[in-house]
């Protein structure tokens, strides 16, 4: 079954 | 001081009701610009970025730059207290630790205004990169919140896939399997109806289904949805909030493990 990923995988914390 | 006026208010009830099953509490930070919002969801799988740009309201002064964090299921509560005609307006001291909502009927006969506390929200802040997106679907939002409250009785993934035929949405569980089909719209009298794709590569994602449906709550602001999507990067949905600023949803897809 797909793995559901977190956000901050892709975007960077400001 | 900080004050914002919008004559048609019930723009600001539907964010509201866009926002309030995602986020518990946020900032909205106001600048001369217009008033943004950022949030993720406490899983920190979808975040809600809300913009309404200052030259939507017919009054909007904000001296400083002002952030007001909220508990949004009391602001939800306070903006359901306003009709659907009535013009609603934000107030704020600078450096306050309240907000005041006045709503007036359009005769001015009757005005309520509601105060409420702030709260002190240090938020983490993403930064996301203006992006070239694979494929680009608009079409019609409650088309969207069908498509996705029928898949989602199936699974609770759905797959995206984008093409240039169109786009197919699907789902399997135990009762089975669901392939909606889109095709691109050919003509339509009236442009809201349309469903259009502009692609540079076709790209397939999958996504869970209880944030796509937490995302149609928006369908109340507007007749269309955009779909933008990109190999292994989040997809964004957004509904548009008249001609002054949109909601846009962003949801981290889900990776074969």
């Amino acid at each position: 079954t797909p793995i559901q990923n977190d956000l901050k995988e892709f975007y960077a914390i400001m | 001081m900080f004050e914002a006026r919008l004559v048609q208010g019930n723009l600001l009830k539907k964010v509201l009701e866009s926002l309030k099953d995602l986020l518990t509490e946020a900032s909205w930070d106001c600048a001369d610009t217009g008033i943004q919002l950022q949030a993720m969801d406490n899983s920190h799988v979808s975040l809600v970025s809300v913009q309404l740009r200052a030259d939507g309201f017919d009054k909007f002064r904000c001296d400083r730059q002002l952030s007001m964090g909220m508990n949004l299921t009391s602001m939800s509560k306070i903006l359901r207290c306003a009709a659907n005609d009535d013009i609603i307006t934000i107030k704020a001291q600078d450096q306050a630790d309240n907000v005041t909502f006045v709503f007036e009927s359009p005769n001015q006969e009757k005005v309520a205004d509601y105060e409420m506390k702030l709260m002190n929200l240090d938020q983490e802040h993403l930064g996301i990169p203006e992006t070239d997106y694979a494929a680009v679907i608009k079409l019609p939002a409650a088309e969207f919140q069908r498509i996705i409250k029928d898949l989602s009785q199936f699974g609770e993934s759905v797959v995206i896939s984008c093409t240039k035929e169109g786009v197919k949405f699907s789902a399997a569980g135990d009762i089975g399997v669901g392939n909606i089909k889109l095709a691109q719209t050919a003509s339509v009298d009236k442009e809201e109806e349309a469903v259009t794709i502009e692609m540079q590569e076709p790209v397939t994602l999958t996504f869970a289904c209880r944030y796509l449906n937490m995302f149609t709550k928006a369908t109340c602001l507007a007749p269309q949805v955009t779909l933008s999507m990109s190999p292994e990067v989040p997809l964004v949905v957004e509904y548009k909030i008249g001609d002054m600023g949109h909601v846009r949803y962003y949801l981290a897809p889900k990776i074969e493990d």
